[in-house]
């Protein structure tokens, strides 16, 4: 997730 | 129905008057465009029955394997239904043969120009081009998958929703018909990912955070 931590802070978005 | 009242309003190009260049201009108007779409994308992929209820891990992994596909499926219903042999990315970003050609994109407007004249051979309609794009996303063999019973349920749960509209019309062979058109478009996306990589590795074409850690998942 270090690597693609935009689209795992947008998936956590609620 | 779900899907049709989730399925985001197109977006349009934003200019862009950094460059006097015009094929950089073009590119750079692109690549914003398809940033754009990539952050719908994401929030879209969270309305289809069955993504939330994915692990994180999961829902990453689809999406990092099955967003240009999904992307693409959006480029060529818009395309289809504009008429003539531009790829309609936008309403007003619309590239034909030449400007494909000059920016890099030959081997994408080609790909691309095969998947248009599939689907409107075969008259799509609305619930079936989102049903293909929500298909695609979970059909994209992400590997390695964390929790597969949960990803193969959320892929029978779409299957299920294309059977139950297909038959509500009475096309028994419309649903395989429909899903033996999923090799092109991934053979189409892969494409896609090949150009824009190479237009940012080798053509040093700036693109946008997001968009290009998706494309680095793909490389």
């Amino acid at each position: 997730t270090e690597r693609h931590k935009i689209l795992h802070r947008l998936l956590q978005d609620s | 129905s779900h899907l049709l009242l989730t399925e985001p309003a197109p977006l349009a190009a934003n200019q862009d008057d950094s460059t006097n260049d015009s094929s950089l201009r073009i590119l750079l108007i692109l690549c914003d465009l398809l940033n754009r779409e990539l952050l719908l994308l994401i929030g879209w992929a969270k309305q289809i029955p069955g993504f939330s209820g994915l692990s994180l891990v999961d829902q990453m992994s689809l999406l990092q394997s099955g967003w240009m596909e999904a992307l693409l499926v959006g480029v060529a219903w818009r395309s289809q239904g504009a008429g003539g042999d531009e790829l309609v990315f936008a309403g007003n970003l619309c590239l034909d043969e030449a400007q494909c050609r000059a920016t890099g994109l030959a081997d994408l407007y080609e790909a691309l120009r095969h998947l248009i004249a599939k689907y409107r051979a075969m008259k799509l309609s609305p619930e079936e081009v989102v049903t293909l794009k929500a298909m695609a996303l979970a059909n994209s063999d992400a590997d390695p998958v964390d929790c597969p019973d949960s990803v193969q349920r959320f892929q029978d749960g779409l299957h299920e929703a294309l059977q139950d509209y297909e038959s509500s019309r009475r096309e028994q062979h419309r649903a395989g018909r429909l899903l033996m058109t999923l090799p092109l478009l991934r053979q189409t996306a892969d494409r896609a990912v090949q150009a824009f990589l190479r237009l940012h590795r080798h053509r040093h074409v700036p693109i946008h955070k997001l968009l290009l850690e998706m494309l680095d998942a793909k490389a």
